[in-house]
């Protein structure tokens, strides 16, 4: 399983739609300070269920939503995100080869969340990458400026990556 | 519960062995619990490098303690390979010959695992598999760019 | 006191309005006082860079927060020269183009303060005045060896 | 006035003697990971007056002396700094045209300081350095990994900087 794609609309420095094809093996995000190469990565944790806006580097959720002089109005954030899903690894989705998860929040504070186009709830999303073993808040998301975390944490909370991988 | 942290614990502690010689020559490092119950304890690290004395984890310099957490991340991937990586610049405090070493040893575990980064260190970017370019031409508008590999390091030079 | 500390905050801001913007072009920044009395106020940031709203300093990048604290550096240093000024990697996090402007902007100050800095960065290096270089041949034991400008960018080719 | 040479001995990974000749304007200092670059710096802070063993990124102040198995046996650490003097800033030191300032610390605890080799206690050299307008804590003393710190302290903590500077 890997992902495949990532669409990314009114999300931070995002107010047109982009489309980002991922392939496997290592892929490098490159460019100039500031262009939005932390916001992708951003828009990634956060189709993943991140909810904490300190983590997402913003003082509110409503922050995430692109606010610039752009005459376009835009009135919601929206990351889409495709994986791979074969061999299949979730029984509900076994007959898809592929699975697609859409999260969206609108200035009024409404969010909405789709599997595979089918609206659904956070609690679904968050159980869906229970199940791909997938977390935003794993031992393999390390945030910028914050590489040497694990071994400046408590040894308490440097266990909780021991516990994530057993 | 308890049989499995001890269990992944040993794993892990495999793979340092490893990999740790790999970035430190002649090193290595432990994983180790702080109490008897597994449960309730912590997890602390214990590194050896030849001929000095490391007290603390506090001695390593910027660069060493980025390495450590770089071979503890690669000996948990191989210890169980997570779908992917997410990784920040975190190459940001090493010197040329220690983000090569970053770079292909991150190739270990792209077999099962895949890894996305961002960086500005050109050593880094030279032996990844894609690259996508981003850009701020209209102020405050990141736009994407598909790139060649040839072509960024023209321009680089 | 309270004379004092409005009347260097007016320089600073001054330096910084010629400053800034050679690092964010058409950008403006402002320090200002949060409360009346200056002796019992904090100090904040106000940054107005071209069609984007900076709503709080956390929206900036890693790479735009280290250029305003360099800004605010050199702003500083114009309003009253230390004797000297000590930076440890503080280019990390910036790209190719704005490593330039980094050792650039510190030239600017070298006329009073002395500068001595630590970096990795082959576009800084390639600027300074001088050059001192550190190994650790024999195991634990740090050696230093005088450099010629010459010679280290010989090795890093 | 600047620093005109370095001496270090015994301090941290400095089990020789190193003489650093230093000149005005931009000095870089370039190696690679762990060879001692930090360390240099964290020597120039000591003799400077620096007492946080935080600051100096070791747990008990002991710890600042070499340690290593190498078969020289070191008592003690000592720092040398020689400052040019030219013009002279400093009433007392004006017939100097340099003043040279020497920390030392034994195994057992005890300090030593001297400035132009006469013994002195910490407290002159916090005064000499007052007077030259030298401070190992001002803003112009930027920590590795440090560099983002002046944005996110606290604005109280940040007027401090300012206050140096008036
Ligand atoms: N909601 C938003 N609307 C518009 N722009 C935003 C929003 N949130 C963040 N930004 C902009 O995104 C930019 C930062 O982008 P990002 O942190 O991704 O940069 P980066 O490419 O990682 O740079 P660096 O190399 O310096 O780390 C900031 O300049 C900020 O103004
Ligand atoms: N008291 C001591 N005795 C012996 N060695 C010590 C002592 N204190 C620190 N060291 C050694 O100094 C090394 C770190 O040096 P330093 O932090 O100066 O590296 P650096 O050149 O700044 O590297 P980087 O580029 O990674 O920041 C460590 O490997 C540590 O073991
Ligand atoms: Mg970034
Ligand atoms: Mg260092």
């Amino acid at each position: 399983m890997h992902i495949k794609k990532l669409e990314i609309y009114g999300f931070k420095s995002f107010p047109y739609k982009i489309t980002l094809p991922f392939s496997k093996g290592v892929t490098a995000i490159v460019g100039p300070n500031g262009s939005g190469k932390s916001n992708i990565l951003d828009a990634i944790k956060w189709v993943l269920g991140e909810q904490s806006p300190k983590r997402l580097r913003v003082k509110e959720i409503s922050d995430l939503i692109y606010s610039g002089n752009n005459d376009k109005k835009i009135d919601f954030a929206e990351v889409k995100i495709v994986f791979t899903h074969d061999p299949p690894l979730i029984e509900k989705y076994k007959d898809y080869e592929e699975i697609t998860v859409i999260r969206r929040f609108y200035r009024d504070g409404e969010g909405e969340f789709f599997i595979n186009n089918k609206p659904c709830r956070l609690k679904d999303i968050h159980f869906l990458f229970l199940g791909l073993g997938v977390n935003p808040q794993s031992y393999g998301v390390i945030d910028q400026g914050e590489v040497n975390k694990f071994l400046e944490v408590t040894s308490k909370e440097r266990k909780r990556f021991l516990e994530d991988l057993a | 519960a308890t049989e499995q942290i001890l269990t992944t614990l040993k794993e892990v502690n495999l793979k340092l062995r490893e990999i740790f010689p790999l970035i430190f020559t002649k090193g290595q490092a432990e994983l180790y619990l702080t109490e008897e119950d597994p449960l309730t304890s912590g997890l602390d690290l214990r590194i050896e490098l030849p001929q000095r004395e490391i007290k603390h984890l506090n001695m390593l310099s910027g660069g060493e303690k980025a390495l450590c957490v770089i071979a503890l991340l690669i000996s948990f991937y191989l210890t169980k390979p997570g779908p992917f990586c997410i990784l920040d610049e975190v190459d940001a405090p090493l010197d040329d010959k220690n983000s090569l070493k970053f770079i292909r040893l991150l190739h270990k575990i792209k077999e099962h695992s895949q890894i996305i980064l961002v960086t500005h260190n050109h050593n880094v970017i030279k032996e990844v598999d894609n690259l996508i370019g981003v850009t701020m031409e209209e102020r405050g508008v990141s736009k994407v760019v598909r790139l060649k590999l040839e072509s960024i390091y023209n321009d680089i030079k």
